[in-house]
């Protein structure tokens, strides 16, 4: 379902973060 | 006694808990008045993406973490947001709140167009992690040990997780001994907790399907 495609993308945002900072 | 190395690993994990919190303009959203079914959905929605986004922040501190196969931190996390979303959210209701405001949250949570059938288990979970009083490491270190269960859909490498789970139980068992010294039962309900918090997955997958429809 869209939510959980949703959450994955959250996630995966978040994960890279750490490449920005 | 908890070793020196235990003790460094549970104030990484404490300070990370502390730090990574769902931003004050955001929760203070939950506590202004009169919201429609409607705002109270998309206030839920926008504070669980919060959660998921302070979830992440928090776990790129577990030791060994980011050491993980990729893939397989993305099917950790995945596996364990709605978890660790609840079990957080928990806190809130058992926390000294100022006057009111568990009201106003339960309030919102009961008018946002979630069915009867999943509040309920939901506040009886609420209740049941209220009674522990659970310490700030106890809540942190639960937090961190829902993320590395290893058996999560799609997790490959399991051992790896496991690796890095163990050391967490075994120094939550030593911190519950310390912590409640009157209570031999006491780790034994923690993990208690984790096992409630699995129905809450199942029933907040349903909780969706039928959010959509309404």
């Amino acid at each position: 379902p869209a939510s959980n495609l949703g959450l994955e993308d959250i996630i995966r945002k978040a994960l890279m973060g750490n490449l920005e900072e | 006694a908890i070793t020196k190395e235990q003790d460094a690993l549970m104030k990484l994990i404490v300070e990370a808990y502390n730090k990574h919190q769902i931003p004050q303009d955001v929760t203070k959203k939950l506590l202004q008045e009169q919201y429609s079914t409607e705002e109270n959905f998309l206030l839920l929605t926008e504070i669980a993406t919060s959660q998921v986004q302070v979830l992440v922040e928090f776990t790129k501190n577990i030791p060994g973490f980011l050491s993980l196969d990729h893939e397989d931190q993305i099917a950790l996390l995945k596996g364990s947001a709605v978890e660790a979303m609840f079990l957080r959210s928990a806190q809130v209701f058992s926390r000294k709140m100022p006057k009111g405001h568990t009201e106003v949250l339960e309030e919102r949570i009961r008018k946002s167009g979630i069915s009867e059938e999943f509040i309920t288990p939901l506040f009886n979970f609420y209740k049941s992690v209220g009674e522990l009083h659970m310490v700030q490491e106890e809540q942190a270190l639960l937090t961190a040990i829902t993320i590395l269960t290893p058996d999560r859909p799609y997790v490959k490498d399991q051992q790896a997780v496991e690796r890095l789970q163990e050391p967490m139980v075994e120094l939550l068992k030593k911190l519950c001994v310390l912590q409640h010294p009157q209570e031999p039962q006491y780790f034994a309900r923690l993990l208690g907790r984790l096992t409630e918090l699995r129905t809450l997955n199942h029933y907040h997958a349903e909780m969706l399907t039928s959010w959509r429809v309404n």
